[in-house]
This record gives structure tokens, C-alpha cells and sequence, in this order.
């Protein structure tokens, strides 16, 4: 489903390098329920963005659903994740002149859908992640961790294939964490949704079936959990 | 040296109220080492921003060395906050278009303070805080742990009497997060800096000797531990 090819990104500034990835090689197959953990710094919201076609690479392949989506244009490349990717930014990237309502509405809006329908399903998913009180609110309206959830939200809306989750939980005490991650179990379970979660938290990645460890750019370990 | 008495924080949004602190009672002596923990929306930030005197309470008053900070001026507040403060804020608030080193230097900037001494200070402390490699980036180029540690950074060059630090961790792996929690310890036991941790990780809640709950927005339970 998702398959990256010595996949490589080097930022230039001025005078100095920086190899955020160095020839990265990895499989994901439909379904899975995975999560990459590793140092600050270490490449893991590059990984995520490079899968998720946010960004391009540097040299090195990126393949979802057996296309090749370095060869796409960067109007295919938006399209293809509209509809196939719910993201989770780690920064949240919420606009802030839109209540919680129209920011997760926004995915849906040039897509010509039923207003009305597209309201509903915001209000659903706000509800399901605990925002039912404040959805009129502004994101400086909001704490922390409600920013974080209309983030969560928002990359539900569009009904994803892929959720890329850039750490969901960062700003969420434990019992909100969690269940926010057995919301996404239950997509993955449900709907063979795949999931790829950047965490921290150990707690987060002992609920994945696969945790992939990064280091200064590479996969250094890999775990899997058969239970 | 912070205390607060019947302290009330009620936002107003057009036809809603949210109360977010309710009469809360506090008291923090000099040289505390204290973290405050709840669930997601529960007041914490709203409760440090207060105690910082970056926003005013809506009823009660708080205390900070027995001056009664409600009862100053705005000019006032922020000198008083600027001297004795350092405050590490949930997002960040970077500037985007300075540096890493110019985003540390920031606090020092408007005092008249040797140029030369204070560049000094901001590169010791972003190399405290791992960050050598990275002096010259700007937000936008640092990873989400990054940008964390350079708030964390910027919020101890004017060397504070208190450090309040909102999520200083979120987005850091637990050795990193680790080492900036025992960096404020240091401070704590080697020059009596009083130091608030607003925490959702009882990793770091357990090196601290006090543990104030909140839920909607009052006080629950205290702990404290005396090894
Ligand atoms: N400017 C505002 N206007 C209206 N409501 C607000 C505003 N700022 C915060 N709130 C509300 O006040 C409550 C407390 O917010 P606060 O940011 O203190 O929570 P918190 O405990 O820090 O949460 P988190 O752990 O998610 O960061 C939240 O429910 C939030 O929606
Ligand atoms: N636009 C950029 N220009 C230059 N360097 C960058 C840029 N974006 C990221 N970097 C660097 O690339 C490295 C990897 O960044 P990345 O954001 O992928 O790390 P990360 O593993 O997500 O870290 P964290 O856990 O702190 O979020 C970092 O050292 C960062 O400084
Ligand atoms: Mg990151
Ligand atoms: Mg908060």
C-alpha cells in the first residue's frame, strides 16, 4: 500500500546540509497498524510527510497503491492525498479564523458535497473526540489539547485510507490519549484503514502491531507484536 | 513567593461562558519544585498564565513575592514578569522570521544588555539543550522536539526566580525529555529557582515533590513525595 524506496531528503540552508533521511526502505501494507518512534530530530515528521506526498524527497522512490508518486504533478499529488490521506500535523496547522467546526469542515468544502451532510459529519466527529461543547470555538479559544483533537478530526473527515498521525497524543493526558488511539484501532479494525503513528509515548506504541525505530535519518530497529 | 487566593478565570464567547478556574487556593514557596497535572481542558495553562502574569484572573487575587499583581499596572506586569519570569509556553510562540540563537536572545533584547555577552548566554544555553547544530535555523526548519527546546532555552536566559513551563516535553523522546526536566532540577537545588510543570507524563511528575491535580478547573488532590 505504502512503500518507500531508498527514500533520502537533505535540506539545504546556505551554507550547511542537513541529511534528515538517508535511504530509507520500507513496506506497508493495507491495514496495518504501525507506529515509528525515535529521538527528537531524528526524521520521523520528514518520513511522515514525504509518505504522505506534503513534501518531496530527495532522491529515492515513494509508491501508495502501486503508484509512483514522484512522477505526479503537484495538482495529482494534492488530489491523490485529498482523497486517499488523513494527516495529523504535528504543529496542528489549524486556521485560526475558523471555529473547530469549519476547520475540520475545510477537507470537504472544494469537493461540492451536500453542505448541510459535510456539517453533520464535522459535528460527529468533534462529538467523537469530546469537542461537542466547543465547537464554535476559535483555536486561540481552545487549550492545548483541544487544538490537537480538532486536528484529529479534521483528518477524519474526508474518510481516509491512510491516517498519518504526526503524535496525536503529545498534548493529551493518558485517558484521552488512549482513546484516541483505540478510535484509530477501531477505523483500522473496522475499515482496514492504515495507520502510521509518530509517538513518543510508549504507551501509544504498544498498542501498534509494529513499531519501527529511527535514528539520525535510518531505520535502526523494527519490533513486531503477534497478539 | 506565588499565591494565589479564590483565584477565577471565566472566558466569554458571545452567548457562552467557560469557567475555567474556579476559586482556586494556592500557595508556592520559594525554591518548590512542583508539577500540575489534569485532564485535557481542565485549566492548567489558564492557571499558569495567570500565575505569570501574562493574562489577568476574572475575581481573586494572586501574590507574586507578597506584591498583589492584580493591582499593577500592564507596563508593570510585563517588567515585573520579564525580570522574575521565565516562561515556557504550550506553543511555543517562536517568532518565525528570527533564528533559533535570535529567538533565545529575544528576552534580553530591550535591556541594553552587552550584545556580545548575551549571544554568549543563548549559545550556552541552546548547546545546553542540544541544540549547537542548529543555532541558525529558523522555526520553520526545526523538528517539532526543536522548536520545543528553543521556548525551553529562550525562557532561562534572563535567568528567572521562577520557571513556569507548560508541556516542556510534549514533543520530546523520553531521554531528551528527561535530561531538560533534571537541567530545571539543577537549577532548582543549585540556585533555588521555584519551578511549576504543567505535565501530562508521570515520568516527569515523579521527580517533582509536589503534585497538584486539577479538573475542571478547581483543585481535586495534592501529593507530595519526601525523598
Ligand atoms: N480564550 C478562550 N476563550 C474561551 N474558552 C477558552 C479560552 N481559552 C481556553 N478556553 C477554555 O478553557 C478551558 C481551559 O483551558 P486550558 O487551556 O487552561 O486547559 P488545559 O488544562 O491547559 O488543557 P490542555 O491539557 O488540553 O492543554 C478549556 O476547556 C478551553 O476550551
Ligand atoms: N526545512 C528544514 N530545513 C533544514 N533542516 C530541517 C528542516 N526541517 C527539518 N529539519 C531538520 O531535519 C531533522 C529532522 O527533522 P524532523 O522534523 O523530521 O525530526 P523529528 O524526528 O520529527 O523530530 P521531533 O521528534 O523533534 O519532532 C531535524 O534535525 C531538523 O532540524
Ligand atoms: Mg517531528
Ligand atoms: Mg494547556
Amino acid at each position: 500500500m505504502i512503500e518507500a524506496k531508498d527514500l533520502t531528503k537533505i535540506y539545504y540552508l546556505d551554507a550547511v546540509q542537513v541529511q534528515a533521511l538517508d535511504k530509507i526502505n520500507l513496506k506497508i501494507e493495507k491495514g496495518e497498524f504501525i507506529s515509528v518512534m525515535g529521538p527528537s530530530g531524528s526524521g520521523k515528521s520528514t518520513l511522515l510527510h514525504l509518505l504522505g506526498g506534503i513534501d518531496r524527497p530527495t532522491f529515492g522512490k515513494i509508491f501508495i497503491n502501486s503508484a509512483d508518486v514522484t512522477k505526479l504533478s503537484d495538482t495529482e499529488l494534492s488530489d491523490l492525498r485529498r482523497d486517499t490521506v488523513g494527516f495529523i500535523f504535528q504543529i496542528f496547522n489549524l486556521i485560526p479564523t475558523l471555529t473547530a467546526l469549519e476547520n475540520v469542515m475545510v477537507p470537504l468544502f472544494p469537493r461540492g458535497a451536500d453542505l448541510k451532510w459535510v456539517e453533520e459529519r464535522a459535528k460527529a466527529l468533534l462529538s467523537m473526540v469530546g469537542l461537542k461543547e466547543r465547537m464554535n470555538h476559535k483555536p486561540t479559544q481552545l487549550s492545548g489539547g483541544e487544538r490537537q483533537r480538532v486536528a484529529i478530526a479534521r483528518s477524519l473527515v474526508n474518510q481516509p485510507q491512510i491516517i498519518l498521525a504526526d503524535e496525536p497524543t503529545g498534548e493529551l493526558d493518558s485517558k484521552t490519549g488512549r482513546e484516541i488511539i483505540l478510535l484509530m484501532k477501531k477505523l483500522n479494525e473496522e475499515e482496514n484503514v492504515t495507520v502510521v503513528i509518530v509517538t513518543h509515548d510508549p504507551r501509544v506504541s504498544e498498542l501498534t502491531e509494529r513499531i519501527i525505530y529511527l535514528q539520525d535519518g535510518r531505520i535502526v530497529r523494527e519490533e513486531r507484536s503477534y497478539d
